[in-house]
């Protein structure tokens, strides 16, 4: 594995999934061998490609409990290069299940090590919380994308998000990287947008991506679809936007 | 009390603060007493109205973990009728601290109950989770209000969430009722939002509340003023379908 990326902000909405299908279809296209891995509860990434959340064979929950190991679970999709480990709605009960485990941030971890050699890049998304869940995924990952709302509530949330992955790289995962801050639903209509992307860009000059991703209906219209926007509408800027993250985020793996 | 509504939905990012906030003006406006308990660790309804989370005498986290009672936290707001009780960040510490503790689902409800008489209404707003934060808020609420958005992916999370309510109801609170599901940043612009309120309305019609709330940037720019949408323009279109919401809203609270 080249990377791993968690796809994590506690801020509620501002673009996770969203980046994480995004990311891995143009990834997968440009000829990476990708592994979407949905930790989140809600299973959005896995019924936003299509997938029936209540009927996986497998699913992120049995991997974190020990019940199959990761290959037994992943699935691919239509889309050549990227392949899923999906999520189910039990996996809610794992944080209370593990919580006295031994081991309990390292199973993601431990349960992705066999896949390594599989997978150029994985994309792991996060539910909106700093639970055990996201903890499992700053534990795995390589690295952590922080997507950002153009909206001055998700401002609020970073340096506290920034907090914790500190505290994740002076415990559990001492190799941990943020690699970049994705400003996403950009609205030039008004001058919040614009004003938000400033202050991070002021903040964090080095950790902030140059593309900006617009706010796009075709992109929220894309998961009723099953299918990523690079399937259901390449043309649309919001997959014009994601093509340019991905090279970006190629550009950025070579050099860091 | 005449009530206390919980806004709960685990799908992030659908609008709860911006309803707690918004509702709880438009009730202050319309004489009302009413008191807004912020009880998300991201704090959005505290600094949303302007004050600094990091800075707060007494928050809500104080009051779970027994170090003060309600009246000491409580702070009033720029409106007359309306009084927060503020969140701060350690409040992510709570689901942590009082996981072992007998009664920790009824912290909230017996920290609440001395207030009772002195509020016509309260308003618990929730973090993106079903985890300690939002069953203290179940237990102590009588009522639930639900945003939905207006999006294909929010619309996945409202069985579960609705399993989760009838759960609460046979366990810690018998009385706990689906007060209404309120609509959230309708998108004229796309077929998509209005397959998503037919889709609620067919399943759930004496549920969904008559009120549909628009997309509109004056929502997402009063909370970097710090004002709620009432006070930051009240001649927005966000503005008059809150206070068409409000109507609504106390003509379902004397008629159930
Ligand atoms: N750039 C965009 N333009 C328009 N809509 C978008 C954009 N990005 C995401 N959306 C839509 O906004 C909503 C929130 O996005 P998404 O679900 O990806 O966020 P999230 O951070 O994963 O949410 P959660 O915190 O619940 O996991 C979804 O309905 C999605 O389809
Ligand atoms: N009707 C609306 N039109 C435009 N923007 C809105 C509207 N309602 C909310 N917003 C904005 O959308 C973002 C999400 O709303 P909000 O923070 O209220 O949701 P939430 O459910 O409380 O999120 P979280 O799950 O993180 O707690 C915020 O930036 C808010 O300002
Ligand atoms: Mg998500
Ligand atoms: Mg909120």
């Amino acid at each position: 594995m080249n990377r791993a990326f968690a796809l994590a902000n506690q801020k509620g909405g501002v673009g996770k999934t969203t980046t994480a299908i995004s990311l891995g279809a143009f990834l997968a296209a440009k000829g990476s061998r990708v592994l979407l891995v949905d930790l989140d509860p809600q299973a959005n990434a896995t019924s936003g490609l299509g997938f029936d959340k209540w009927h996986t064979r497998h699913s992120t929950y049995d991997l974190l409990i020990g019940r199959c190991g990761a290959a037994e679970a992943v699935l691919p999709t239509n889309r050549r290069g990227l392949e899923i480990l999906p999520a189910s709605p039990d996996l809610a009960a794992a944080e209370v299940e593990l919580a006295s485990a031994e081991d309990r941030e390292w199973r993601l971890r431990d349960g992705l090590q066999a896949m390594s050699d599989s997978y150029d890049f994985a994309l792991i998304d996060c539910p909106p919380s700093l639970g055990l869940l996201t903890l499992n995924a700053l534990a795995a990952a390589s690295d952590v994308i922080i997507p950002v709302q153009c909206e001055y509530l998700a401002l609020e949330g970073l340096s506290l998000l920034l907090d914790t992955v500190n505290r994740v790289r002076q415990g559990v995962n001492a190799d941990l990287r943020v690699f970049g801050i994705v400003m996403t639903m950009f609205d030039p209509r008004t001058n919040l947008s614009e004003q938000v992307v400033q202050e991070v860009r002021q903040h964090y000059p080095k950790t902030i991506f140059d593309t900006i991703i617009p706010r796009n209906i075709r992109l929220s219209e894309a998961p009723s679809y099953g299918k990523s926007i690079l399937d259901y509408d390449a043309s649309s800027r919001g997959a014009a936007s994601y093509q340019a993250l991905a090279e970006e985020a190629l550009r950025r793996s070579t050099l860091l």
